[in-house]
């Protein structure tokens, strides 16, 4: 890299030239947010503050998209109800030691809404756990290294779901002990699934589970303190 | 574009034109958007006396004065970015993840005295 370069670079905030293997697609949420900022009125585009995301109404001024590296735990021993149990996993190594995480928002993904009659409104039931122990690999994790998140029945109406994880994801950065989540997907119980046609046809419309992301928003104290330092 | 400051010649220190462009840095295989953008920097005189539209200090108006007494011993006051607004910016970083990042600063607005 010629000096100038990497000067420019470092006042950018990157250490080196990213050199990307393969690109995916821009995430919709950043290409929004990019564009209002790019289209907002230049009258107060002074205005606008660089280090806050008015979007989620939090501090920052980075915003990365991870996509999960994990995998599906297939069982041996097939579970009552249980759709799908999945490991989630999001690389946070990349964030840099000066950037403060102020939010993190898990997406999971369908492939469509359900609104047509073969999946109208059937009720699932969801569960998202911490893990603190890692378990062989295809092998579900045990009771006792896994911590119950969340846990909610949904009416697959929707084309995601999202959920605040800022709590587990700041864990994960000041411990750095990120094992990752385990997903599971399973039928409601109560609708006497049992009674009808078997699990595989009840799972069959959650089959349009598409994926998950995890939307990271960080501030870099580096860039924002000292700006605003010279600002004032 | 809409922002770009007025092309209007004059020695006047006003914002002057600058496209940066990233593919010209060879930058294009990384950053998603914007491919370039107007930064525009200041250039241009601060004689006495200051006019309002210059967006003097006090202290400039008082260094001009001095300037027009003692030229070789006073410089003028300098020209520079008053108002400025931030950008952002879409890229991959080195693990293929797209990152969204604002940057204070980075196009010259309006200059001053």
């Amino acid at each position: 890299l010629s000096l100038q370069e990497s000067l420019l670079l470092k006042s950018l905030g990157l250490s080196t030239k990213p050199s990307p293997k393969t690109p995916v697609p821009v995430p919709s949420v950043l290409w929004r947010i990019f564009q209002n900022r790019k289209t907002s009125p230049s009258t107060n585009k002074g205005l606008e503050d660089a280090c806050r995301v008015e979007e989620f109404n939090v501090p920052g001024n980075i915003i990365r998209v991870f996509a999960d590296q994990g995998h599906f735990v297939h069982n041996r021993q097939p579970q009552a109800l249980l759709c799908l149990q999945k490991r989630l996993y999001f690389n946070l190594s990349v964030l840099e030691e000066g950037e403060h995480l102020t939010m993190a928002q898990l997406e999971i993904k369908f492939s469509h809404n359900s609104y047509h009659a073969s999946g109208q409104g059937r009720v699932f039931e969801l569960r998202l756990y911490q893990t603190s122990q890692m378990s062989l690999r295809g092998m579900p994790s045990r009771e006792s290294s896994r911590t119950l998140l969340v846990e909610q029945s949904f009416a697959q109406l929707h084309k995601s779901l999202l959920f605040n994880l800022s709590g587990v994801a700041k864990d994960w950065r000041t411990y750095s002990k990120n094992l990752g989540l385990i997903l599971e997907i399973s039928v409601d119980g109560g609708d006497g699934a049992s009674a009808t046609g078997g699990l595989q046809s009840l799972c069959a419309s959650i089959d349009s589970f598409l994926d998950t992301s995890l939307l990271v928003v960080t501030l870099s104290q580096q860039q924002c303190r000292a700006s605003r330092r010279r600002r004032r | 574009s809409a922002d770009s400051p007025p092309v209007t010649p004059s020695n006047l220190c006003k914002p002057r034109r600058l496209y940066i462009s990233f593919s010209d840095v060879g930058w294009e295989n990384w950053i998603i958007a914007p491919q370039g953008y107007m930064a525009n920097y200041c250039l241009g005189e601060c004689p006495f006396p200051l006019t309002a539209e210059l967006n003097s200090t006090n202290h400039a108006i008082l260094q001009t004065m001095v300037h027009s007494l003692d030229p070789q011993g006073t410089p003028q006051p300098c020209c520079v970015p008053v108002r400025l607004s931030p950008i952002s910016i879409l890229y991959y970083d080195n693990n293929d993840n797209v990152v969204l990042r604002h940057y204070e600063d980075m196009v010259v607005d309006e200059c001053g005295c």
